[in-house]
């Protein structure tokens, strides 16, 4: 049959690409031969074939002795798909197109292996795929593709390049955790291997950034929804692990990238999970010194680096759905009106299931405050640099109003959300933490607020306090608002009602 | 009904992928009990960095014939010591910080040399490169040699403060570092920056 | 409250009293360190 003549060239591959080195003539000329003799002479014959091979190199896995070399032909699969890549020719079609076609075809395979096999599914050997396709991709592209001796070939593998890794991400997308939940691990490790999440990081001009936002948008989707305070699975936690080491370690080597995508990442990741999302927000560029934020001396507005808004990558405006006019119009022009349209829609019709710190449900869209709040953030830093820090460093402009409203006419809970969302912009020296510093200090001093001032000040407190108490690290935005607050009024902070109702809350205080 | 699901060539996977589209757009609430042995599954199964290690399917064998005449010294190479102090080292790469660096760095010249001109085309060749270098050696893409510039200190009253004489390392045929000659010209271009 | 991550940033190879920051990710071998059990072939090029 055709599969069995299909089979019997992948094997005699299999054995020709352990003898001999890849860029040997010999291997050239099987690859030709395949070609011509109709192997692989479309796209049918090429699905058909690639069909063929995985399903023998995933056999071949499940039957090898565990101790021998079980990935064999899995690995003589990557080399030869690679130097498909390099060899076909695409005046036809494209790279691109051929190298979807590959990712697509495994897919199915994969589909059809865990559908029918279900607790039995094995993920190694489609994870070993994937890990020597990069392995053997890293292989060739050294020095901009320099062991390819064609010119006309390098040029255009060096331009692939980029999309390599992006339909590779794009496919990797396809297989998140809430989909494949039997290839989860092999996911994660996936998103963090050696050859593609430092590469992803670092394409040039940030090429790979909206896909591996995405991919790290599906790894925290997955914790969130399956994280509750009653009961995580044991499996759950180990994923949370696996993903606070590879946080930790992007923190490390490109801390840019969880700088610039903040709010995104935030809106994934449930506020139970404390000490993640304070990794995410403490961290800071590379170049920017940190000043001890415990210094009694210090005076924001003299630090270089606050003069600096915050990179920001994941625009929020995209998210501000019907309410970007009002909310632009009020930054112009405010209005009461404008300040109803906008509380408005931030109401949600129906309940949403959500694990917070003392509350299970929100009535209100978060991430549509999220995106508000950061969206008034960037365009006063905007507005500063256009006109004076007088237009925004003022409790009458229209960027602070704007908070001060919502807080008025807001209930406890709406309340609740704007000062969270305020407070994940307190982050590392920057005119954003700048302004927001600004925002909050003068919310909680405020005597406009009448019989809702303890409210909100309690609110306030709460919000900074529970990013302080857990283990390290905390937002330097954050201890310096704190410590201000502590500094400019330490006696009757610690005679509130709300702190002396509580009273480890009240030793801490006083501590402090 | 799609007349795709009825093409022999995405039959059955495509109708397996399709269902598992279902919890991305509803997804549970609270896992139901094949989710959790999926991911149990996935646990148990998790691959580790023996899965993630690069591929080697086709091992070269040695470069050269191995140096085993009588010709050959036994003895290690005496030279003034190469080795850097700590601090003064380039600034680490992660290369550096890996367990088969540290070893060669501990290695002897010989070693270096060896396993460099004798396992050609491997990550073992690059390391040695590198510490070479990191001891102050530089290669030569030309006649394919390892030199070290040996810059003596002359005593005061001499025209010159310093003797600066160049040595390579002769692997073709003495397995030994020789001194070069006086018509040897230094070219930075002819040496490989690692 | 989250845990004392000093362990876990070892285990990383992170130092945080270095000024030199080393990067980690391109020698990364697994996410869970039970996972970890070699080390593993970084990238690179030997020039012709």
């Amino acid at each position: 049959t055709k599969a069995e003549k299909t089979a019997l060239v992948f094997t005699e591959w299999v054995k020709l690409i352990q003898r001999l080195d890849g860029d040997d003539e010999t291997v050239l000329e099987f690859i030709r031969q395949m070609i011509e003799k109709g192997v692989l002479q479309d796209s049918n014959g090429f699905i058909c074939f690639m069909k063929s091979a995985l399903e023998l190199s995933v056999n071949s896995f499940k039957e090898s002795d565990p101790t021998s070399e079980v990935f064999i032909a899995i690995d003589s699969l990557s080399k030869l798909l690679i130097k498909l890549i390099c060899l076909l020719d695409f005046k036809q079609s494209s790279r691109e197109e051929f190298l979807s076609l590959m990712f697509s075809v495994v897919t199915l395979v994969f589909s059809e292996d865990q559908g029918r096999n279900d607790t039995s599914f094995n993920e190694r050997p489609y994870f070993r795929l994937f890990s020597s396709l990069l392995c053997d991709w890293e292989a060739l592209r050294g020095h901009k593709f320099v062991k390819i001796k064609d010119p006309a070939c390098r040029k255009e593998l060096v331009n692939f390049d980029e999309s390599f890794y992006n339909i590779f991400a794009s496919f990797l997308h396809v297989y998140q955790p809430i989909a494949f939940p039997g290839f989860a691990f092999a996911w994660i490790t996936l998103l963090s291997h050696r050859m593609f999440l430092p590469r992803m990081l670092r394409l040039p001009n940030k090429a790979g950034w909206s896909k591996l936002l995405l991919l790290f948008t599906d790894l925290l989707n997955f914790m969130a929804h399956y994280t509750k305070r009653t009961e995580t699975h044991d499996a759950v936690t180990v994923v949370y692990k696996g993903a606070l080491r590879v946080i930790l370690a992007v923190s490390n080597d490109v801390p840019e990238f969880l700088v610039e995508n903040h709010y995104e990442l935030l809106n994934n990741i449930p506020p139970i999970y404390m000490q993640l999302r304070n990794i995410i927000l403490s961290s800071a560029p590379t170049k920017v010194v940190i000043p001890d934020p415990y210094d009694p001396n210090i005076e924001l507005h003299d630090i270089e680096a606050c003069q600096v808004p915050a990179a920001i990558f994941y625009d929020p405006v995209q998210d501000l759905k019907g309410l970007k006019k009002p909310v632009d119009n009020y930054l112009r022009i405010p209005s009461s009106s404008l300040m109803r349209t906008i509380l408005s829609g931030l109401f949600r019709t129906e309940l949403e299931l959500d694990t917070g710190i003392g509350y299970e449900t929100t009535n209100v869209d978060v991430k549509l405050i999220n995106a508000i709040t950061l969206h008034v953030g960037i365009e006063a830093a905007l507005e500063k640099d256009r006109t004076s820090a007088n237009a925004i460093f003022n409790t009458k402009s229209s960027y602070f109003t704007l908070f001060k409203g919502l807080i008025t006419e807001g209930s406890t809970e709406l309340k609740f959300h704007v000062i969270q969302a305020i407070a994940n912009q307190l982050r590392y020296p920057n005119a954003h933490t700048l302004w927001f510093n600004y925002v909050i200090k003068n919310l909680f001093y405020s005597d406009e607020f009448e019989e809702q001032q303890h409210d909100v000040q309690e609110i306030i407190i709460r919000t900074v306090l529970e990013r302080i108490i857990t283990n390290k690290p905390h937002c330097w935005g954050i201890v310096v608002t704190f410590v201000d607050i502590l500094k400019s009024d330490s006696s009757s902070l610690a005679d509130l009602s709300f702190i002396k109702d509580v009273p480890e809350i009240e030793l801490i205080i006083k501590n402090l | 009904e799609n007349p795709v699901f009825k093409n022999p060539l995405f039959s059955p996977g495509l109708a397996y992928w399709a269902q598992t589209k279902r919890p991305l757009l509803q997804p549970f609430e609270k896992m139901p009990p094949d989710m959790v042995s999926q991911l149990e599954s996935s646990l148990l199964n998790c691959p580790d960095s023996l899965d993630a290690d690069t591929p080697k399917l086709y091992q070269a064998p040695l470069s050269l014939p191995h140096p085993t005449s009588i010709f050959f010294p036994n003895e290690p190479i005496r030279l003034v010591s190469t080795e850097t102090p700590e601090e003064s080292r380039p600034a680490r790469d992660f290369y550096s910080r890996t367990s088969l660096a540290r070893i060669m760095s501990k290695f002897d010249l010989d070693t270096l040399f060896m396993v460099f001109y004798h396992y050609q085309g491997t990550y073992e060749q690059f390391l040695a490169a590198k510490e070479l270098s990191n001891r102050g050696w530089q290669f030569n893409k030309i006649n394919r040699c390892w030199l070290f510039k040996e810059v003596e200190k002359l005593p005061p009253g001499n025209e010159k403060s310093e003797e600066v004489s160049w040595r390579y390392f002769d692997y073709q045929k003495s397995w030994l570092a020789r001194r070069c000659g006086d018509e040897f010209v230094y070219r930075q271009e002819d040496f490989e920056k690692i | 409250i989250g845990i004392d991550l000093s362990s876990v940033l070892h285990s990383l190879g992170i130092d945080s009293e270095s000024n030199r920051r080393s990067r980690v990710l391109d020698t990364f071998q697994s996410p869970w360190v039970e996972t970890s059990r070699c080390e593993v072939e970084p990238r690179f090029f030997v020039p012709d």
